[in-house]
Formats: structure tokens, sequence, C-alpha cells
């Protein structure tokens, strides 16, 4: 086990009691930046917990980043964790990351799934649900990125217990969404919110569940557009943007589509790297590349937000 | 832990709507216990799929029949598996 964040091996996959022991060390390592915040509770009993990174200041804006609400798409919750080090080290070192630091908070929910996490690591690798029980169904799990109240149940999803993209009984039915959807209408302050997904290689914005546009489309589809082609100057990864019903394919109860109902107006998500066509199987060797490249992208989104406050 | 040798990732090329919408029937038939990594959207776009290895001859035939490309993505989930929990391991040691 790693004795400290130095030592910590961000060119593996690991399992949650290892990025949890990782998320202590951080919090020792940086306890005027970084603390630990429990949101919550999962299915089978599992703490959820959230970074915050923060400089000082009472509910400033702030930007929410989660990694890992689909539990086999290993890459997101090991990029999850080179952000979390990323954020310390570059403090007080990048200016323009400073400046964000210094004016807004930063939340980071590294594993969003952790029960869902958990079974891949022990039992089935390909997991991508929940691990909630639903009555009437000896299937298992619900997909956490069709559980959110927008557009719920509509097509895009599915009301069959054995799919993978089971919407759940009821938008919000997953303590894992619920925990989100409690903290961040609690907060009231969060600026920018990216969910971050892997594979295929976009970076996507409201809407999912409908094809109209989002009134901030023309902005948001600007920031993408910045967005990548920061990402794609790193190692020429390719990447497409768009909204997700245009871009990929209708899904409803998703994510972004709820922060944005919520005002959130930047509310984007990531589908990262599969080089090498590898899908949820990408090897080790890329976590880093894969978070290097995203950094790149997330700083854009969190400097724009920090520069048109609204 | 669950095994999943034989398992292919095919990835499928649907030349057409048509194809598409064959590609959709698929998803349908629960039987074959197929994992879309990447859903069926519209011609263009790749559509990646992880087949049982008890399934992989219905699929290929069924393709095949309504002249829809694919290729094998990955060969033997089982074989990246298990070098993925040889390089863990080999890291925890």
């Amino acid at each position: 086990r790693a004795l400290s964040t130095k030592t910590f091996n961000y060119a593996t996959y690991h399992t949650l009691d290892e990025i949890y022991e990782f998320m202590d060390l951080l919090v020792t390592e940086n306890p005027q930046l970084v603390s630990k915040i429990q949101i919550g509770n999962t299915f089978e009993g599992r703490p959820i917990y959230v970074l915050k990174f923060s400089t000082g200041g009472t509910n400033r804006p702030a930007i929410w980043i989660d990694t890992g609400i689909h539990s086999r798409e290993w890459v997101t919750q090991a990029s999850g964790v080179w952000f979390a080090k990323k954020i310390t080290e570059d403090y007080g070192q990048d200016a323009a990351f400073t400046a964000i630091l210094d004016n807004m908070d930063i939340f980071l929910e590294i594993v969003t799934n952790p029960d869902g996490f958990a079974y891949t690591h022990k039992t089935n690798r390909m997991w991508r649900k929940t691990r909630s029980r639903t009555q009437g169904s000896l299937c298992v799990g619900v997909d956490p990125n069709r559980n959110w109240d927008a557009g719920f149940g509509l097509a895009g999803a599915s009301s069959n217990p054995c799919s993978d993209t089971y919407h759940g009984k009821f938008a919000n039915s997953e303590v894992e969404v619920k925990s989100i959807v409690d903290f961040v209408t609690n907060h009231g302050n969060i600026k920018a919110f990216i969910s971050i997904h892997s594979y295929s290689q976009l970076l996507l914005y409201p809407y999912g569940y409908t094809s109209e546009p989002a009134p901030d489309k023309e902005e948001l589809d600007q920031l993408a557009k910045s967005a990548v082609t920061a990402l794609t100057s790193l190692y020429g990864t390719k990447y497409k943007y768009g909204s997700i019903i245009d871009t990929i394919y209708q899904a409803s109860g998703s994510t972004v589509d709820w922060t944005y109902s919520q005002g959130i107006k930047y509310s984007f998500t990531f589908e990262l790297r599969d080089t090498g066509l590898r899908g949820f199987l990408l090897p080790a060797s890329q976590i880093i590349p894969t978070a290097e490249e995203t950094w790149l992208a997330l700083l854009t989104i969190m400097d724009h937000t920090f520069k048109h406050p609204y | 832990n669950e095994n999943f040798v034989g398992h292919q990732v095919l990835r499928i090329s649907a030349a057409n709507e048509a194809q598409v919408q064959k590609v959709k029937e698929l998803e349908d038939l629960e039987h074959l216990q197929l994992d879309f990594w990447r859903d069926p959207v519209r011609p263009g776009i790749p559509i990646d799929v992880r087949v049982p290895f008890t399934s992989i001859q219905s699929v290929k035939v069924f393709l095949e029949s309504h002249g829809i490309n694919y290729e094998i993505m990955i060969e033997d989930i089982q074989t990246l598996l298990d070098e993925e929990q040889k390089q863990m391991s080999a890291f925890q040691a």
C-alpha cells in the first residue's frame, strides 16, 4: 500500500479500498486544501465520499466533477484519482488554475457507484449498474445515468429491471443518485457539473431526452469545441462533441439533463478514450495519458466557468 | 469471478438505416445475452457488442445473412481480463 500520494501508482487500476485510502492520504497531506465529505451510503452500506478542494470562503461558487457512475468504466475512476492529485500539485503553481481555486471550490466524487465498482473487482468485471434490488424481479441494479429526474422514464431508458439501461422504479430511487441530488440542491451554488464516463471519445451537453436545443446551446457548443481542441492538442486523441441526443442517442433521466434543469448552465458529460479498440478494458498504461488530456478539457471548462459568472 | 472465456466484442458497421434496425432487433433477443458497449444509433457510427461464447455463432450468422459488416474487436475478453488482473497483482506484490 502507498504510504503517500507521491508513491501512489497512478498507472495501475486500484480497488475501492485503495482509492479510499488514497483519498485519506491526500486529505492528510493537504489539510488546508482538501477535505473529505460523506454525502451518503450506498445500497450495500458503503460510504459515498466527495473530495472538497477549497481555499476558503463560505459556499463559494463551485465546480462538480464525478467519475465512475458506471462501475465498469475503470479508466474514469483512475482518472479521478489522478485529477485529485493534479489539483493539489497545480494549486499555487499554475496561475490560471490557482485563480480558479482562489475563487471557486471543486467537488470531486471519484467513485460515484461504490457498490458497482466493488462488484467489478470481486465478481463481474462487466458490471455497469448499481446493486440495488427491485421488488418482484431477480435482476439486480439500476442504471444510475437513467435515474435522474429529467425526462425520467421516457424513450432512451428501459423499464425492464434486467436491462443495463433500467431506469429504476422512480427518479432518484438510487441512493447514489439521491445523495448527489441532495448535495447539489443544498449547496445551491454549483456553476459547472461535469460527469465523466468512458468510452467513445465524446464531450456532450444537454439535452439527452429531447431534441429541443438547450437554451444555452450556442455557448455550450463553443465551449465544448474549445475543450475538445485543448484535449486533442496533447496526444491527438479525436473527440466529437454536441448534444447527447444528436451525438449519440436519446437517453432519458441522465445526469447532466437534471443538473442543467437545476440551472447549472455548464453541464457536460465526457466519454473518455478508447485508443486501441479495448473499450472498457483500456490498458492501465493509458490511464495517465487519458487523465492528462482530459485535464486540459476540464481546465478549459473550469476557466470559462470562472470567467463567465452567472 | 464471472468467467468471460470465449466472449468476443464485435464492432459492427451498419451501412444504412435498415441495417441499424436489424441490429436493434438483436438487442431485443434476451436469450443471446448481448451486452452493447456502443448502441446502434445511425449508419456510420460503429456498434460494439460483447457476445457470450454460446451466442457467437448465432450472432455472426444473423449479421452475415443480412449483409451487415463486422469485425472482431476483442477476440477473447477473458485474456484481457487476465492481463489486467496480472498487472494489478504485480503492482500489489
